[in-house]
């Protein structure tokens, strides 16, 4: 029974992209089969693996257009080991075309389909804009995992979010739920991090992660080298506090 | 003679409204005449500059959308004194309407045309995305300033963002420039920012601006107040950056 979520926001720059690599990465070396899917034309997901963007044969730009299985593009990321679906600008390209296709939002759920036996997680990099792609990734989610950085902007943008979340919900897949909220960038001696912090406890209650993945330049870092910051720095504070967010979602698991 | 800059970034969260509402906010206040215009669907300058977004009558989407013109939906900010164009979610759906309709990248371009001697500097706060909200922004302007947050990812993506200006130069608008490249969010401990800051510069000489933002607090809390640092504490160390870069660029102007 695999889990698919899909990490969103629109607001640029909260951590998506380093939650879907690290998380992916905590997730498959505690002994879960993970998959890593990325939906953004920055390509960020591909890089941070490992993988120069600029050689691929196969993307995900031709998983959407029907050119190509996910078994043709998958790789493996060394030498985390998940699975990996890459993209580049080609798939700026592909949402482009798309946009006229029947049928256009569930490509990614239809091409998933036959995957779902083969993992445990699969998690759904998304680019910051509630677009066609973004748009596919929820209607191929079981549930969405939402970063939000604890400044201002960050709470402005929930209410689109969530708005967007009930539109897909209603139209084409009526299970669609939040995982859960995670604190990402987080500043403890910043004062307005705790109070958005405390408001996003009253807004989301019990549905806010207990981990909280503090600012660590070790994440910024990491991707320069490929490697999830488990690889590049096992003790520092961002490789911790992932490998404690894989094991809250396992636990949350058991309760789906 | 106006100088219309798109402030565009395809990557998320590197300080491109941050930069649009204070750099607009301190050119008025040295006396310039100045245009901001909320290109993002997530009215962040809108909200940044005191409005409340969900209650407006009019706004960018109208002004692309041919039902209002810019004098119709232009507010003043207060205390700044700049002109405003607002934006909200409304200008999502308007960007969906123009996809198919005739002479769509050229919209903002000719509403702004007749605007173009009331101001000495238009800003244009840009989505996180090289959409047609964006290419609207780049053929609307003279030049781009494009912020960069000294980290891994933002390098990744300047060559995909120049190679859009060079297509928009060819096709639409041939004397698009880059007035310059602005570092931001800029922690001098940090050696990765010092490194991507020296890859900058090989890159990219002397159109890197003199001035740095650094990471501010006050630039952070100010939005939630609906105000520029300028006006929320004047002697921040965000409000003195911006003072300067609007210095730097008024000097840019006279090489024009
Ligand atoms: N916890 C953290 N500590 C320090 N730096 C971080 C952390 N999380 C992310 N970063 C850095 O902050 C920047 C933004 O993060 P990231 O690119 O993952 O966000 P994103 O939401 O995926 O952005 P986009 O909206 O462009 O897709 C990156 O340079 C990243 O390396
Ligand atoms: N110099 C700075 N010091 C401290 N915080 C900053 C600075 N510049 C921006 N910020 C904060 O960082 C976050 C990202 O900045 P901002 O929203 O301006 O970026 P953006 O590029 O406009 O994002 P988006 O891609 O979503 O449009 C915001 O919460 C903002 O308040
Ligand atoms: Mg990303
Ligand atoms: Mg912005």
């Amino acid at each position: 029974m695999s889990w698919t979520l899909a990490i969103t926001n629109q607001k640029g720059g909260v951590g998506k992209t380093t939650t879907a690599v690290n998380l992916a990465a905590a997730l498959q070396a505690l002994g879960q089969r993970v998959l890593l899917i990325d939906m953004d034309p920055q390509g960020n997901a591909t890089v941070s693996s490992g993988l120069d963007k600029s050689t691929l044969e196969r993307s995900m730009a031709d998983v959407l257009l029907d050119e190509a299985t996910i078994d043709e593009v998958m790789v493996k990321s060394e030498p985390a080991g998940f699975g990996l679906l890459p993209a580049n600008i080609e798939l700026a390209g592909a949402e482009f075309q798309l946009v006229s296709r029947i049928g256009r939002e569930i490509k990614l759920r239809r091409a998933l389909a036959p995957q779902l036996p083969n993992f445990d997680f699969i998690l759904i990099d998304c680019p910051p804009a509630l677009n066609t792609l973004t748009i596919n990734a929820l209607v191929a989610a079981d549930d969405v995992l939402i970063p939000v950085q604890c400044e201002y902007f960050a709470l402005e943008g929930l209410s689109s979010l969530l708005e967007t979340i009930e539109q897909v919900r209603l139209a084409l897949q009526p299970s669609l739920g939040v995982a859960g909220v995670l604190r990402t960038l987080y500043d403890a001696r910043n004062l307005l991090a705790q109070q958005v912090s405390e408001q996003l406890q009253a807004h989301f209650g019990a549905q806010v992660f207990n981990t909280l993945i503090p600012r660590n330049v070790r994440l910024a870092e990491a991707p320069s080298h490929g490697l999830p910051a488990l690889f590049y720095d096992r003790n520092s504070a961002g490789a911790q506090a992932y490998d404690e967010l894989a094991r809250e979602l396992i636990d949350r698991l058991s309760l789906r």
